[in-house]
């Protein structure tokens, strides 16, 4: 398997919504995510980063048209889990690659990092698996951060004529 | 498709490297995963959640066996890049529920951190994609965490014998 990505997808229609300094402890991540299921709010994807000094930071994402009732939701959890600040932002984009080749090669998520740093788009958050690594960007950016990656992975020509390395 | 976990891994060899207050511009991510990638360090999870103030902070697990090259590494890629923290932690074992039906249904991962919370195990980190949930635990709770996730998704029985909801 010469090709490590075999696809590249862009996810629009999200917001994100990151909830700060929540206890890191047992529960937490549980009364956020039921209170969000309680709702029949969809989440996407889940960040959560190591915490320090006993609090923690998550972020996920929504559809954009769940928004108002994920926060609202969201932040009843909080509340009822000791504290913690619920921000959001709908100017997101999700871009991911996917390949079943990633997970045995290693600088994959580090070429579509120099992709995204070469056209000058930051990197907001950051979720991988062994077979996909997505990004959130600047929703304006969306459009270029998926060329980059089409290019730096020659997603647009079939695979038999990509270079192998 | 009725379940929407169809497995759940352990991942015990690995440590986790936490980068803090890296500058939150294009480019960090490629500094610090190609000092990596340059060093044939195999990268598993990246984690890497909305920064503030202008920095960031990015966690990855490496191979433990590669822990001393990877952190080398990414001390001077975080000196090059203007500055940072670089933290590290043996102590960690990585739990994962992996299903196809997990893609198109909500509250999968609140279950599992149900399971976690029940057991009063820390999850520390988390990350995932449309079919994969993995979440960071300390070590000595490694073997509860699978074994807790294990029951609430009924992994021990054949798939036919598992409950409907
Ligand atoms: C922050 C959150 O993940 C917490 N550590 C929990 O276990 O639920
Ligand atoms: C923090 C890091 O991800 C940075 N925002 C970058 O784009 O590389």
């Amino acid at each position: 398997v010469d090709r490590p990505v075999s696809g590249a997808a862009l996810t629009k229609d999200e917001a994100r919504i990151t909830v700060r300094n929540v206890p890191d402890q047992p529960g937490t991540s549980f009364g956020i995510f039921s209170s969000l299921a309680a709702k029949n709010v969809a989440v996407d994807m889940i960040v959560q980063n190591v915490g320090a000094g006993g609090t923690a930071d998550i972020s996920f994402t929504v559809p954009e048209g769940d928004l108002k009732r994920a926060v609202a939701a969201v932040e009843s959890a909080v509340a009822e889990l000791g504290g913690g600040d619920v921000s959001h932002d709908s100017n997101v984009a999700k871009v991911s690659i996917v390949g079943l080749g990633m997970a045995t090669q290693s600088g994959v998520a580090d070429r579509m990092f120099r992709a995204l740093a070469e056209e000058s788009i930051n990197i907001t958050a950051i979720t991988t698996s062994d077979i996909k690594v997505s990004v959130l960007v600047e929703r304006p950016r969306m459009t270029d951060a998926l060329r980059a990656v089409h290019r730096e992975f020659e997603l647009d020509r079939p695979p038999h004529e990509r270079s192998t390395f």
